[in-house]
């Protein structure tokens, strides 16, 4: 399950 | 995305955006510090390598897009401009990039996610976007006169991860979001730092005086 954590964030 | 993010977005966009308008229409840097400016880079393009990885929206590509574009174009016009780099405060801004950079990496190294690349790289430009604006808050302190452009643009460049940290607790309640130590702490002592700083802008705004920050 590979979240993409906070990754969206800048 | 909700509204916390997007009011950090802008914000930290406007700052941005203060700064090049400065820099473009008084032909002057004076007051802002380079190192900063370099750590910023070095910040963006370790955070968003992903950019050409993982596609999240048109939104995000752009925005990574611009900060990048922006801060290495910051740089060149404080390096590079044959006018503009003539006012730069050379011996003021004297903070070792070194100093911030090593610790931040040798950190990211121990306490992260996952020991992948991206993801080592990504702790890293967290703990070194908390700490990079100490440069510029160090020349500020030695300066005598600050300028309304520089102090506006610390300002917003400061309340724009005040502003995400609501966006974690907003989504932290609303999206199941777990725990999320690295960039929350990173974030509230990126936050933190700048609370000298809004004290005396605010203060200073209130009383319509000019900014002067006491060394």
């Amino acid at each position: 399950n590979v979240e993409p954590e906070l990754h969206d964030e800048l | 995305m909700n509204a916390f993010r997007l009011a950090g977005d802008m914000t930290h966009l406007l700052s941005i955006i203060l700064l090049l308008l400065k820099i473009r229409a008084t032909k002057s840097c004076a007051g802002i510090s380079l190192k900063t400016q370099e750590l910023y880079v070095i910040v963006f393009m370790s955070r968003y390598l992903d950019l050409f990885r993982t596609y999240y929206s048109l939104y995000n590509s752009l925005m990574k897009i611009i900060f990048l574009g922006t801060s290495m174009c910051i740089v060149w016009y404080m390096r590079s401009h044959k006018v503009v780099r003539q006012t730069y405060n050379n011996d003021e801004d004297t903070f070792r990039h070194f100093f911030l950079v090593l610790p931040c990496f040798v950190l990211a190294l121990l306490v992260h996610r996952n020991f992948t690349f991206i993801e080592i790289l990504w702790t890293f430009s967290l703990y070194l976007e908390s700490v990079a604006i100490l440069p510029q808050l160090v020349l500020l302190q030695k300066s005598s006169n600050i300028d309304n452009l520089t102090g506006t643009y610390v300002f917003l460049l400061g309340a724009y991860r005040g502003l995400y940290l609501f966006n974690w607790v907003y989504r932290f309640f609303t999206e199941n979001h777990r725990v999320r130590w690295i960039p929350w702490l990173s974030g509230l002592i990126q936050t933190a730092i700048y609370t000298d700083f809004f004290y005396y802008y605010i203060r200073s705004w209130k009383n319509r005086e000019k900014l002067k920050l006491p060394a």
